[in-house]
C-alpha cells in the first residue's frame, strides 16, 4: 500500500458524507445502499464513523458527472477511467466524483457500484493506489470479485490503520447506523435459526463464535455479544477458519485453517506460526481440522476430523498411540461431523450445522439438543 | 496515408501507451513525441515503472499483457505521485 504523498490523513474519526447528485442507472436507495455498504467496509477496521448530511459541505462529497465536471480532471466517456477521488482534507479534498458515462449497476454485469465507491472512498481517506494486485486499492478494476463474500486485502487494511489504526476493541464499532446496517455481517445474522459456525474457542473467560471473515464475542456477564472481523483483532490471520481451541494454561489460542495453524495470545499472533498441522503428528491423509477442544484438567487436546478424533497429549506435545477413533463410538449422541467445540461448566457443547449437543463428558452422554446460536439469547 | 491495419493498430496503441503515461505515470509533455522516439529511456523507463507497479513483466516495451492491461477500467488517481 501506499499513502500520498505527505500523508494527508483525517484529524478526526467521525467524518460526515453527502450524495449530491445520483446517477439515472441505479434507484436512488441502491446508490445509497452501495456508499453505506463502501464506507462500512473502511469502518470496520479502522476507528473511523460515518454519517450522512443531507445539505451543505460535508467531508466527503459524492457526485456523478461526465466529461469536463469542474475540477481539471475531465472523465473520458464510457470505459478507461471510471471515478477518482481527493485526499483528506478541506475543500474539495476528500471528494469523490463517478463517471455518469459508465454503466453503474449494483452486481458485476456492468461497473459495480460498490467497488469502485469502496476504492475511491479509500482515497478520501487517505490510501494512495497499491501495487498489490489483490488489493482494493490496486488501480485497475476487477469485475471478477465476488461480491457476496467481499473482504478488503491484508495490504488495504494495513494501509488504512497506518493511518487511523484498528477500531476500538471495545466495541461492535456499528460504521454507518442505517437500515442497511445488519449487512455488516454480510448475511450474517446471529439470530437466523440456520446460522452454523466455523469454529469456536473459549479466550480469557470469553466465547468467540468465529464465521467467515467475523466472530462474535460473548462473555457470560454480558448478554449481547460483540461482533468483529477477524482481521481488526488479527490482522495476518485468515477468515474462514477451519478451528479453534484455548490453551488455558498457555493463555494461548490456536486456530486452524487447512494444513496450517497460528497461535495467538491476546491481540498478538505469535511469532513463528504459521505451522503445519503435521507437527502435531497428524498423517499426511489428513488436510484440515474440523473441530478441536482442549480439556485443561486432563491436559489432552481433542481433534475431530471427518468422523474420527485424535488425542494430543499438552504435556508430551504428542499425538497418542491408539488414535484416531471414531467420534460416534466416544462420544455417543455425536453422530455427525464436528464444526465446532468448546467446553463451558464442565460440558463439552459439539456444534453440527445448526444444531448444538451439550455433552456431559463424565456421563459420556448428550443432555441437551439446542440450536447453535442458543447462546446469543436471540 | 492511408496505413495499413497494422500500422495503424500499432500507432493507436502507442497513443493510447502515451495518454496512459502521461494521465497515470506523469510522463512528461517534452517528451510526448515518443512515438517516433520509442526506445528514448524516459519513455523505457516510465513503461518499465508502470509494469513494475502493474505487477506485469517488466520489459520496458508495449507488449500484449501490458496492452491489456492498460485497456482495463481503472480508477483515474494517478499511479505515481504528483
Amino acid at each position: 500500500f501506499s499513502t500520498f504523498p505527505g500523508t494527508p490523513k483525517w484529524t478526526k474519526t467521525h467524518l460526515t458524507y453527502r450524495i449530491v447528485n445520483y446517477t439515472l442507472d441505479l434507484p436512488r436507495d441502491v446508490v445509497d445502499s452501495a456508499i453505506e455498504k463502501a464506507l462500512r467496509v473502511w469502518a470496520e477496521v479502522t476507528p473511523l464513523t460515518f454519517s450522512r448530511l443531507q445539505e451543505g459541505e460535508a467531508d466527503i462529497m459524492i457526485s456523478f458527472a461526465v466529461r469536463e465536471h469542474g475540477d481539471f480532471y475531465p472523465f473520458d466517456g464510457p470505459g478507461a477511467v471510471l471515478a477518482h477521488a481527493y485526499p483528506p482534507g478541506p475543500g474539495i479534498n476528500g471528494d469523490a466524483h463517478f463517471d455518469d458515462d459508465e454503466q453503474w449497476t449494483d452486481d458485476t454485469t456492468g461497473t459495480n457500484l460498490f467497488l469502485v465507491a469502496a476504492h475511491e472512498l479509500g482515497h478520501s481517506l487517505g490510501l494512495f493506489h497499491s501495487a498489490n494486485t489483490e488489493a482494493l486499492m490496486y488501480p485497475v478494476y476487477k469485475s471478477a470479485t465476488n461480491l457476496a463474500r467481499f473482504r478488503l486485502s491484508q495490504d488495504d487494511v494495513d494501509g488504512i490503520q497506518s493511518l487511523y489504526g484498528p477500531p476500538p476493541p471495545s466495541s461492535a464499532n456499528p460504521a454507518v447506523p442505517t437500515k442497511s446496517a445488519p449487512q455488516e455481517s454480510g448475511t450474517l445474522d446471529k439470530c437466523d435459526a440456520a446460522l452454523s459456525f466455523d469454529a469456536i474457542s473459549t479466550l480469557r473467560g470469553e466465547i468467540l463464535f468465529f464465521k467467515d471473515r467475523h466472530f462474535w464475542r460473548k462473555s457470560l456477564r454480558i448478554l449481547e455479544p460483540g461482533f468483529y472481523s477477524i482481521s481488526s483483532f488479527w490482522p495476518s490471520l485468515p477468515s474462514g477458519i477451519d478451528a479453534a481451541y484455548e490453551v488455558i494454561s498457555k493463555d494461548t489460542v490456536f486456530i486452524f485453517k487447512g494444513h496450517e495453524f497460528w497461535a495467538i495470545r491476546g491481540h498478538e499472533v505469535q511469532g513463528g506460526y504459521p505451522r503445519s498441522i503435521h507437527t502435531l503428528g497428524f498423517p499426511a491423509t489428513v488436510r484440515k481440522i474440523d473441530a478441536a477442544i482442549s480439556d485443561k484438567d486432563k491436559k489432552k487436546t481433542y481433534f475431530f476430523v471427518e468422523d474420527k478424533y485424535w488425542r494430543f497429549d499438552e504435556k508430551r506435545r504428542s499425538m497418542e498411540p491408539g488414535f484416531p477413533r471414531k467420534i460416534a463410538e466416544d462420544f455417543p449422541g455425536v453422530d455427525s461431523k464436528v464444526d465446532a467445540v468448546f467446553e463451558a461448566f464442565g460440558f463439552y457443547y459439539f456444534f453440527s450445522g445448526s444444531s448444538q449437543f451439550e455433552f456431559d463428558p463424565n456421563a459420556k452422554k448428550v443432555t441437551h439438543v439446542l440450536k447453535s446460536n442458543s447462546w446469543f439469547l436471540c | 496515408y492511408p496505413l495499413d491495419r497494422a500500422a495503424k493498430d500499432e500507432a493507436d496503441n502507442m497513443e493510447l501507451l502515451e495518454r496512459y503515461l502521461e494521465n497515470f505515470y506523469n510522463l512528461k509533455k517534452d517528451v510526448k513525441q515518443f512515438v517516433r522516439r520509442k526506445n528514448s529511456s524516459p519513455v523505457v523507463n516510465k513503461i518499465q515503472e508502470m509494469q513494475k507497479f502493474l505487477g506485469l513483466e517488466v520489459t520496458g516495451k508495449l507488449d500484449s499483457n501490458t496492452l491489456e492491461v492498460i485497456q482495463k477500467p481503472r480508477c483515474g488517481v494517478p499511479d505515481a505521485g504528483q
